[in-house]
């Protein structure tokens, strides 16, 4: 299964 | 010149067994609020958020905003040596390379200061939408710990399942299937014993039990812990620390086959 990093939902300010 | 301390310093080694086995180092933010500490694990897929209000110490000064990036193996080493009911100082001065931790036990008879260098991190911080969940799950902190453990031996993923009758934990592997279901509790003698859920829409998600486990670290720090969750977003995973602040972990959820 894959998994995406915390960064595709949060985007660095 | 920045100065917190804590009474109750058995707080902060909690907290440092909660986010050691996650993060390598993190960086935290001194502010004339708090303490803030924003870090992502190595593999980008989860993020820790502590947040210590000024509050929760009994003395706290911050005279200008100061960013202290710690290697968490070395803190740990450091609070390691402080006793359970020692009271911690935590100070540096502004535009410092060194904090200084100061260990007081209760009676004063003994006093150690210990000082680690600190080190220049750049890490990316990450805006968190202040975002409405679909499901919040509210149980006993022990629980959580107790299930992601006992399925982790069933596979490498724990699917969570929301709907409003309670809530579902599952796992497969190799050797079976395993199925925990919870229900919300009716009535209970201590808040903390409660099974709550409340939705707005049915939610599944699958999630990796490495993480998880690691999550539960933060056990100690509080009798319940909280699950949020919506469709395709990060899970979070929330510990209040007593009347100080609280920990919360974000993870992404597993997605295809």
């Amino acid at each position: 299964m894959a998994q995406k990093s915390i960064k595709v939902y949060f985007k660095p300010s | 010149m920045f100065e917190a301390r804590l009474v109750q310093g058995a707080l902060l080694k909690k907290v440092m067994e909660a986010i050691k086995e996650l993060l390598n180092e993190a960086s935290f933010d001194c502010a004339h609020s708090g303490i803030l500490l924003q870090a992502m694990d190595n593999s980008h897929v989860s993020l820790v958020s502590l947040n210590l209000r000024r509050e929760g110490f009994d003395k706290y000064r911050c005279d200008r905003n100061l960013v202290m990036g710690m290697n968490l193996s070395s803190m740990s080493k450091i609070l390691k040596c402080a006793s359970n009911d020692d009271i911690i100082t935590m100070k540096a001065q502004d535009n410092a390379d060194t904090v200084t931790f100061v260990f007081e036990s209760p009676k004063q008879e003994k006093i150690s200061d210990y000082e680690m260098k600190l080190t220049n991190l750049d890490q990316d911080h990450l805006g968190i939408p202040e975002t409405e969940y679909s499901c919040v799950i509210k149980l006993p902190s022990a629980e959580f710990a107790r299930i992601c453990r006992d399925l982790s031996q069933f596979g490498e993923s724990i699917v969570i399942s929301c709907t409003k009758e309670g809530v579902k934990f599952s796992a497969a592997g190799d050797i079976g299937t395993a199925n925990i279901k919870l229900a919300q509790t009716a009535t209970v003698d201590k808040e903390e014993d409660a099974v709550m859920v409340d939705m707005q829409e049915p939610v599944t998600l699958t999630f990796a039990c490495k993480y998880l486990n690691m999550f539960t670290k933060a056990t100690p720090l509080s009798p319940q812990v909280c699950l949020s969750m919506s469709p395709d977003v990060p899970l979070v995973v929330e510990y209040k620390i007593e009347d100080i602040g609280h920990i919360r972990y974000y993870l992404a959820p597993r997605i295809g086959d």
